[in-house]
């Protein structure tokens, strides 16, 4: 363990707690993608399969947890609690687009070819691109509510901290993972657009706001 | 894993 991914850890933990503030106190999940909420439930679901033979550490352990019962948590209160606040029309994005080439690649690139070790590439893959519909929907609204930036603020810091990690780790243990370098690299790319109008707008005082 | 990349990050 090193400071980059603990604070990368601890960015994941604080944009879910953004998240759920965000619709306790707006009583409201709008301008929050349902597809790409469940496909979070889903990659902790295929990824952290290892759960029940694999013990890393009580740490690892209750982060596994947390993230498989907080998304599950958070589809619950879209689909029943909050369903009314939740627009579908909005939230349009294929993700069959992103299942299927996930599992193909997942097929194709794995460590060993084993069900869990599938299952496990799968996530990273899925991982990767399962922000596309909620950024896909905010391109559609053209705006986001402040507190929604922040929440993909946190979870955009929590991809490129782990890119240091890994780098350290290279240097310090020796460890490459190639997938999951690859496909987090790809994922914190996909933020830049993102961060570009977070840091230069919401962080500056002003809306989130996309230019028409 | 044996011999495979560990998966000890979350």
């Amino acid at each position: 363990m090193n400071l980059f991914r603990l604070f990368g850890d601890l960015s994941h933990l604080a944009s879910i707690i953004i998240l759920l503030q965000k619709i306790r106190s707006t009583r409201s999940c709008r301008g929050i993608s349902f597809k790409t909420q469940a496909l979070y439930a889903t990659v902790f679901i295929t990824r952290y399969l290892d759960l029940f033979y694999d013990w890393v550490s009580l740490y690892n352990f209750t982060m596994k947890v947390f993230f498989i019962a907080s998304s599950c948590y958070i589809l619950y209160l879209m689909r029943y609690k909050y369903r009314p606040t939740h627009d579908p029309s909005i939230d349009t994005f294929r993700v069959e687009y992103l299942l299927g080439p996930s599992a193909v690649l997942a097929l194709l690139f794995h460590y060993r070819f084993t069900v869990p070790e599938v299952f496990w590439s799968f996530s990273i893959f899925l991982e990767a691109v399962a922000i596309l519909p909620q950024l896909f929907m905010l391109q559609r609204t053209g705006e986001a509510e402040t507190i929604t930036t922040h929440y993909l603020a946190a979870l955009g810091a929590y991809r490129a901290l782990y890119i240091p990690n890994w780098i350290y780790r290279y240097f310090t243990e020796d460890m490459v993972d190639p997938i999951a370098v690859t496909a987090g690299i790809v994922q914190t790319a996909l933020y830049l657009d993102f961060f570009y109008v977070y840091f230069t707008k919401v962080l500056q005082g002003q809306k989130f706001e996309l230019p028409a | 894993g044996s011999g495979t990349v560990p998966h000890d990050e979350l």
